[in-house]
């Protein structure tokens, strides 16, 4: 069973064209492991990026270091996930 | 559960549940409701789709589906109440009693019951099918990029391991190939609704070419209609437009096909996180959800019913 323990989504709402294209860039970077849930795609449009523990103190650095901000929306996403366990068993029950 | 009225459509439910579920509102309403199955998915289950009819021979119709992307359980949590809307306004909501009276409507509420399954059992946050790809050790096709519309362009990955992998030629996954059958051999379905989360859009073709759709136009306005009553309910704001100009580029997507067989009302939502959550969206949302995306629905549906073409 896969756990997402530390796991963060962040949320990103790119300023300008360049931001976007940097964001599709961390997106590629394969070993990193960005998993993109809603795509960098217009000025206006948030990208939210569920990214790994493991990925992200590189993930925030290449953020940061390029200027662009974010903001953690989701700070542990196994939390919600067990969550939303509970309620599905309590529902059941 | 064997009544409707115990059914907690608040809640998330496992596909189990939801088959019981589904059997459960073909005994309700025998005479509106049945349960076809149009093939089995690539590990064996059933794929089901839900027939609304009031008789008729191959009527005109409307395709309905939730649940291709299988971690977005808002899509199949609301296909499972908006399949229950239908059965219980006909008779009692003018609108939708017209349409049934001379359209059938189809709806497949888990169009990807592979991957809900695994999203429910190994990994929560899986999306694609469950196919195996030889050679390689990742699994699964995106089942929005495995259609015959564009297939293998950009907007779509070539690479197994990747979220939006294509798959190995178009049709490759059996839950895209018996869509793709049954909408071929039916001839005659007039819109077909593919209801996928979360970024708030309404969407029509084309999403692998910058060419405009022939009937642009219309579908614009009635995704300005269709958005207009969806946030009247509750204020989410939703943007429309095609695929290509209000997200990115998406090849193979299901719409793109749709259209391009001859189904002029061809649409994708993506539906509401109006907090931060993603495809975690708490189950409380459920409902006003279904409620406002019902909203959106019945302006498409009527709109095809009033324009047969």
């Amino acid at each position: 069973k896969q756990l997402f323990v530390g796991d963060q989504v962040l949320r990103i709402t790119p300023r300008d064209e360049e931001q976007i294209s940097l964001l599709k860039v961390l997106g590629e970077q394969e070993d990193l492991q960005v998993d993109f849930w809603r795509h960098p795609t217009s000025l206006s449009h948030p990208a939210d990026l569920l990214v790994p523990f493991s990925s992200l103190q590189e993930v925030k650095s290449f953020l940061e270091a390029r200027n662009i901000p974010y903001s953690i929306i989701m700070e542990d996403v196994q939390k919600l996930l067990d969550e939303e366990q509970k309620n599905m068993t309590k529902s059941r029950r | 559960e064997r009544s409707i009225s115990t059914f907690d459509f608040g809640s998330y439910h496992t596909m189990e549940e939801i088959f019981s579920w589904m059997d459960t509102l073909v005994e309700n309403h025998p005479n509106l409701v049945s349960k076809l199955q149009i093939g089995q998915s690539f590990e064996d289950r059933p794929l089901y789709v839900l027939k609304f009819s009031t008789g008729g021979s191959n009527r005109s119709a409307i395709w309905l589906d939730t649940g291709t992307h299988s971690r977005e359980w808002i899509t199949q949590a609301i296909g499972v109440w908006t399949a229950n809307k239908i059965a219980e306004e006909y008779g009692q909501d003018p609108s939708i009693t017209a349409i049934l009276d001379s359209m059938d409507i189809f709806f497949e509420v888990i169009v990807n019951p592979d991957g809900f399954a695994f999203t429910h059992s190994s990994n929560r946050l899986w999306r694609k099918t469950r196919s195996l790809n030889p050679g390689s050790h990742c699994i699964g096709v995106d089942p929005n990029r495995n259609w015959d519309a564009g297939f293998g362009g950009s907007g779509s990955s070539g690479n197994s391991c990747s979220d939006t992998y294509r798959g190995p030629y178009a049709n490759s996954e059996p839950e895209v190939k018996s869509i793709v059958d049954f909408v071929k051999s039916h001839g005659n379905i007039k819109a077909f609704v593919s209801i996928h989360s979360y970024s708030q859009l309404l969407l029509y073709p084309y999403g692998y070419t910058t060419t405009p759709a022939p009937d642009q136009k219309e579908l614009h306005e009635i995704s300005q209609k269709a958005v207009a009553a969806l946030e009247s309910l509750y204020g989410t704001k939703y943007k429309y437009g095609s695929i290509i100009t209000t997200i990115y580029k998406a090849s193979g997507s299901t719409i793109d096909w749709t259209y391009n067989q001859g189904i002029k009302y061809s649409f994708t939502f993506e539906l509401r996180d109006t907090g931060r959550y993603g495809f975690l969206l708490p189950a409380t949302q459920i409902v006003p959800t279904a409620e406002e995306t019902w909203q959106a629905l019945k302006v498409i549906i009527l709109h095809a019913r009033d324009n047969l073409y």
